[in-house]
C-alpha cells in the first residue's frame, strides 16, 4: 500500500458524507446503499464513523459527472476512467467523483458502484494506490463473481491502519478502560525463539496462532502456513486477544477480549456480540479469561483464570458447581499461568510464554516440553 | 498496404501507451517517441515502472499483456506520486 505524497489524513474521527447529485443508471436507494456499504468496509477497520449529510459541505462530497466537471480532470467517456477522488483536506479534498458515462450496476455486470466506491473512498481517507493485485486500493478494475466475497485484503486493512490505527474496542469502561488508537505492533516473527501467543484454537480442523493484531493459520491436512490480519477475517474483531476455542458441535470460535467476548462462525462474527463474560457464570471478581479450551467429547469447556480453572457443560450451558479449582491439582504439571491452551491428537497443548507444555489428558501428565513456535516447522 | 497497416496499428499503441504514462506515470509530456530508438529512454524506463507496478512481467516493451492492461478500465488518480 502506500498514502499520498505527505500522508495527508483526517484529524478528526468523526466524518461526514453527502451524495450530492444521483446516476440515472440506478435507483437512488442503490446509490445510497452502494456508498454506505463501501464506506462501512473503512469503518469495520478504522476508528473512524461516518454520518451522512442532506445539504451543506460534507467531508466527503460524492458526485456524478461527465467530461469536464469542474476540477481540471476531465473524464473521458465510457470506459478508461471510471472515477477519481482527492485525498482528505478542506474542500474538493475528500471528494469522490464518478463518471456518468460509465453504466453503473449493483451486481457484476458493467461497472460495480460499490467496488469503485469502495476504491475511492479509499483515496478519500488518504490511501494511494497499491501494487498489490489483491487490493482493493490496485487501480485497476476488478470484478468479483461473487460480491458477497468481497472483503478487504490484508494490504489495504494495513494501510488504512497506518493511518488511522485499527477501531476502537467496544469496552466496558467500567470494568476495563476503553482503549483509544492502540500503538502499532510490529510485524511478530513466526520463528522468533521468544515467540509466545495471546491465544490458539482450533477452527474446522485448522489452528489459529493468535499474536497482537495478527494469526498464524495452520493446516493439519496440507501443512500450509498462512498469516493474516485478525482484522481481515473479522474486521470488528479487536487485537491483543486474551483466549479463543472451539466449540465443533455449534462449528463456532469464541473469541474473549477483557470482559467480552464473541461468536464466530468460518468468517463471519455470529449477531449478538459482544457479550459480558459474566453473563457464562463466572464472578464479578473475573476481569479477564487467559485461555480456553473445549472438549469435544466430554462436551465441556475450561476456563483458565491464573492459577484457577472453570468448567462449563456444553450441553447445559451453565458452569459446573465445585469450580474454580486449582489448575495444578487437576492438571499435574501446568503450574504456570497459562497464556493459551489447544487440543490436537488427544492432547492439550497449554502454551506459557515461549514454552508449551503437551499434557496426556487421560494419563493426567506432562508428556513433552516444547517450544511454543514448534508449530511452525522453524 | 498490410506493412503500413501494422505501422500505423503500432503508432497508435505508441499514442495510447505515451498517454497513459503521461496520466498516470508523470511521464513529461516532451518525452517523445524514444521507445524504439532508445531502450534507456524515458517512455521506456516509465514502460518498466507501470509493469512492475502493475505486477506486469518486466520487458521495457509494448506486449500484448500490457497493451491488456491500458486498455483495462480504471481509476483516474496516477498511480505514482506527484
Amino acid at each position: 500500500f502506500s498514502t499520498f505524497p505527505g500522508t495527508p489524513k483526517w484529524r478528526k474521527t468523526q466524518l461526514t458524507y453527502r451524495i450530492v447529485n444521483y446516476t440515472l443508471d440506478l435507483p437512488r436507494d442503490a446509490v445510497d446503499s452502494a456508498i454506505e456499504k463501501a464506506l462501512k468496509v473503512w469503518e469495520e477497520v478504522t476508528p473512524l464513523t461516518f454520518s451522512r449529510m442532506y445539504e451543506g459541505e460534507a467531508d466527503i462530497m460524492v458526485s456524478f459527472a461527465v467530461g469536464e466537471h469542474g476540477d481540471f480532470s476531465p473524464f473521458d467517456g465510457p470506459g478508461k476512467v471510471l472515477a477519481h477522488a482527492y485525498p482528505p483536506g478542506r474542500g474538493i479534498y475528500g471528494d469522490a467523483h464518478f463518471d456518468d458515462d460509465e453504466q453503473w450496476t449493483k451486481e457484476t455486470a458493467g461497472t460495480n458502484l460499490f467496488l469503485v466506491a469502495a476504491h475511492e473512498l479509499g483515496h478519500s481517507l488518504g490511501l494511494f494506490h497499491s501494487a498489490n493485485t489483491e487490493a482493493v486500493m490496485y487501480p485497476l478494475y476488478k470484478t468479483f463473481t461473487d460480491l458477497a466475497q468481497f472483503r478487504l485484503s490484508q494490504d489495504d486493512v494495513a494501510g488504512i491502519q497506518s493511518l488511522y490505527g485499527p477501531p476502537s474496542a467496544s469496552l466496558d469502561d467500567t470494568l476495563v478502560p476503553t482503549e483509544s488508537v492502540p500503538p502499532a505492533h510490529e510485524t511478530p516473527a513466526m520463528c522468533d525463539p521468544a515467540l509466545s501467543f495471546d491465544a490458539v484454537s482450533t477452527l474446522r480442523g485448522e489452528v489459529l496462532f493468535f499474536k497482537d493484531r495478527h494469526f498464524w493459520r495452520k493446516s493439519f491436512r496440507t501443512h500450509e502456513l498462512e498469516f493474516h490480519l485478525i482484522s481481515s477475517f473479522w474486521p470488528s474483531l479487536p487485537s491483543d486477544l486474551d483466549a479463543a476455542y472451539e466449540v465443533t458441535s455449534k462449528d463456532t470460535v469464541f473469541i474473549f477480549k477483557g470482559n467480552q467476548f464473541w461468536g464466530v462462525r468460518g468468517g463471519e462474527v455470529q449477531a449478538g456480540y459482544p457479550r459480558g463474560i459474566h453473563t457464562l457464570g463466572f464472578p464479578p471478581t473475573v476481569k479477564k479469561i487467559d485461555a480456553a479450551i473445549s472438549d469435544k467429547d466430554k462436551k465441556k469447556t475450561y476456563f483458565f483464570v491464573e492459577d484457577k480453572y472453570w468448567r462449563f457443560d456444553e450441553k447445559r450451558q451453565s458452569m459446573e458447581p465445585g469450580f474454580p479449582r486449582q489448575i495444578a491439582e487437576d492438571f499435574p504439571g501446568v503450574d504456570t499461568k497459562i497464556d493459551a491452551v489447544f487440543e490436537a491428537f488427544g492432547f492439550f497443548y497449554f502454551f506459557n510464554g515461549s514454552s508449551q507444555l503437551e499434557f496426556d489428558p487421560n494419563a493426567k501428565k506432562v508428556t513433552h516440553i516444547l517450544k511454543s513456535n514448534i508449530w511452525f516447522n522453524c | 498496404y498490410p506493412l503500413d497497416g501494422a505501422a500505423r496499428g503500432e503508432d497508435a499503441s505508441m499514442d495510447l501507451v505515451q498517454q497513459y504514462l503521461e496520466n498516470y506515470y508523470n511521464l513529461p509530456k516532451q518525452a517523445k517517441q524514444f521507445v524504439r530508438r532508445k531502450d534507456s529512454g524515458p517512455v521506456v524506463k516509465k514502460i518498466r515502472e507501470m509493469q512492475k507496478f502493475l505486477g506486469l512481467e518486466v520487458t521495457g516493451k509494448l506486449d500484448s499483456d500490457t497493451l491488456e492492461v491500458i486498455h483495462k478500465p480504471r481509476c483516474g488518480v496516477p498511480d505514482v506520486g506527484y
